[in-house]
């Protein structure tokens, strides 16, 4: 039996909204620890790895542990429903086959509940091994969000390549190139807006913009991006 | 196929 309560429904909207057009059908693995999330997406060249902590919950009840198959477009659409302040509650029963969201508006005046239909998802247990990176570039995550965007209109490919005091962001096409670089700026006054560029040594790497905007779409659940790369394995953000 | 092949067994090899 789970029963979990999210004091306000905007982190969850928030959550599916960033991983919709990554994941089609996955399982929220429910534990006591919270809610996680291990998937690749349909082309299998990116990995979304999310925990929900029972902590964010209140309350926050899962008997035993329990793999909900959902399909994210379904509950893209149900969580449309859900007002940024609304709470939210989500329940599955012992043999469960649909998935429970109540959404109460903060004077309940408003109920709503929906059902959305489970399905069975093969579980093949993913997640990212602990790597040491060559570089780590902490950045605030609109800055990223806006650098993915503008250089797609020179790219599809965005090279990013790590040196000691600066990260730069190349792209370069048919039309042109445009390349954008973001210098450490230590002691500012809000931390999200700090840039730091640690590294163990240089790197130079390319990747799909297409994959950065899908990823950079998180951006509204943290202040703070950290990009941690290195040579031969894939980028995490 | 390759990379899709070695991303599988990056990411399942936790």
């Amino acid at each position: 039996m789970l029963e979990a309560r999210l004091p306000s429904a905007v982190t969850l909207k928030k959550i599916i909204d960033a991983v919709k057009e990554l994941v089609q059908d996955a399982n929220f693995d429910c534990n006591d620890s919270g809610i996680a999330l291990q998937a690749m997406d349909s082309s299998h060249v990116a990995l979304v790895a999310l925990l929900m902590r029972a902590e964010g919950f209140d309350p926050y009840r899962c008997d035993r542990n329990i793999a909900l198959g959902i399909n994210f477009a379904t509950l893209a659409k149900v969580m449309k429903c859900a007002g940024n302040d609304d709470n939210l509650t989500i329940k599955a029963g012992e043999d469960a086959d649909v998935l429970s969201l109540m959404f109460e508006s903060t004077n309940s005046d408003r109920i709503s509940e929906f059902d959305i239909k489970l399905m069975d998802v093969d579980a093949d247990h993913l997640g990212i091994p602990e790597t040491d990176y060559s570089a780590t570039i902490k950045m605030p995550s609109a800055e990223f969000q806006r650098i993915c965007r503008d250089l797609s209109v020179m790219s599809e490919t965005v090279t990013i390549e790590a040196v000691k005091d600066a990260v730069k962001f190349i792209a370069s096409g048919d039309t042109g190139s445009g390349s954008i670089t973001v210098k450490p700026n230590q002691a500012v006054d809000k931390k999200d807006m700090e840039v730091t560029v640690t590294l163990q040594e240089p790197v130079k790497l390319a990747f799909s913009l297409k994959y950065l905007n899908h990823f950079a779409k998180a951006s509204t659940l943290a202040g703070s991006v950290t990009l941690s790369l290195s040579d031969d394995v894939p980028l995490m953000i | 196929q390759l990379l899709q092949c070695f991303l599988r067994g990056y990411f399942s090899s936790v």
